[in-house]
């Protein structure tokens, strides 16, 4: 499903030059179940980034479906990054004048969903992270962890194949972020969608099959583990 | 130095209400280390909110040094949250166009510290979370626990008597999480400030010397732990 190839990373400010990631090489196959983790600062959500394609890289490749993202049209970026990639961001990133049903439609208003499919799949996904009671709650209105949550189910709503969930209980306590592990388990066994996580807590890898561990943009581990 | 007596804290909007806290009642002596924690939703932000005084509460009262702050002016409030309180909020709240170094430095111009000052000041408080090399960097040009780290050196700048800090570690590896509770307790240990944390790792509430639990808006523990 997706091909990383020497993939390079460098941010260029003023007369600063950070190179958040260097020759990154790997692949996931469709239906994998994959953890990253890393100190702070080691490249984790930049790669998320590019492979969400929200970012580019600077040097190499990056490949969807044996496609380089550096031939796609942006029409064709858009359409991955709008329907096929689900993507919870580190930092929420929640529209503050919606409320969170409304939020967790935004994706499927940019596919074309009529608006009773939206609302009851939105409501579907509310329910599945244990929010249906604060749907009409706006961003502001809500706890830490309710805002994750919803960003959470928002990367759930379109049914996309890939999802990308960059630290997705970092705000939550160990119940309600196990709560949420199993559901992305579930959803990655039932229908084999690719899953692949960034996390700070090792309970949370374990419910992956595989484990990358990043380094001052490299990477120094990749390899099968136990799942939970 | 805090005292919460029968507090109680309802979110009305429309039709709803929510009764996010309820007959809160304990007291915090100088030099405290507490740490709060509980569910997702469970009223810990609220609480931190009320103590820090950017929010009121509905019902009861809360004393700071004796004194009550439904008594006190617009201006003595402003005085001990720009000043007397360090907040690390849970969701960071830089301010996007200023540097790292710049974001450090806000609390201290609203004391009307000299600029040389509050440069030396901010770069000592980035070197005490690790930051110094990302001084000049903008938020967005930070990693989700680089942001995290500037927040907690905000906090710290002005020298508190008091530091609230709302998951100071959630977005940070162990490693890195465990000199941020190290830095917290020295400064507590060797100084007097008292630290108040909510956090939801097991691991982090061990830094504290007490231990309070939320649920659905009440306390349902509080007692002395050991300390790590
Ligand atoms: N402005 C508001 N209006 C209505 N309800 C609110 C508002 N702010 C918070 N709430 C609700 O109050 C409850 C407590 O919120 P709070 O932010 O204190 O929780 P928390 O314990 O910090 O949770 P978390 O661990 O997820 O950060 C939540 O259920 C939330 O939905
Ligand atoms: N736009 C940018 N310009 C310059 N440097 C940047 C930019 N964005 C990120 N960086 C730097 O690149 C490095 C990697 O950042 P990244 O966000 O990928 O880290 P991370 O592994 O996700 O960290 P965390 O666990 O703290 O979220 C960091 O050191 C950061 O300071
Ligand atoms: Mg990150
Ligand atoms: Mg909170």
């Amino acid at each position: 499903l997706l091909e990383v190839r020497d993939l390079s990373r460098v941010y260029v400010s003023g007369q600063q030059t950070v190179t958040a990631l260097r020759d990154i090489t790997f692949a996931v196959d469709p239906g994998e179940f994959m953890s990253i983790m890393g100190p702070s600062g080691s490249g984790k959500s930049t790669l998320m980034n590019i492979l969400g394609c929200l970012d580019h890289p600077t040097d190499g490749d990056y490949l969807i479906g044996g496609r380089s993202v550096l031939n796609l049209k942006t029409s064709e970026l858009a359409e991955l990054r709008g329907g096929k990639i689900g993507f919870v961001f580190q930092t929420f990133n929640l529209i503050p004048t919606l409320t969170a049903q409304a939020n967790v439609e935004v994706p499927m208003m940019y596919r074309g969903h009529p608006a009773r499919i939206r609302r009851e799949r939105a409501l579907k996904a509310l329910e599945r992270v244990g929010l249906e009671h604060r749907a009409d709650h706006l961003p502001s209105q809500l706890s830490g962890g309710e805002q994750q949550r919803v960003a959470v189910a928002r990367a759930l709503s379109t049914d996309p194949s890939l999802i990308l969930a960059d630290e997705p209980t970092g705000n939550l306590d160990s119940e309600t972020s196990r709560s949420i592990m199993k559901l992305l388990r579930q959803i990655n066994e039932n229908t084999g969608v690719t899953v692949i996580q960034v996390t700070h807590d090792d309970d949370m890898a374990t419910y992956g099959e595989r484990l990358m561990a990043l380094q001052d943009g490299r990477i120094t581990e990749d390899h099968q583990v136990d799942t939970a």
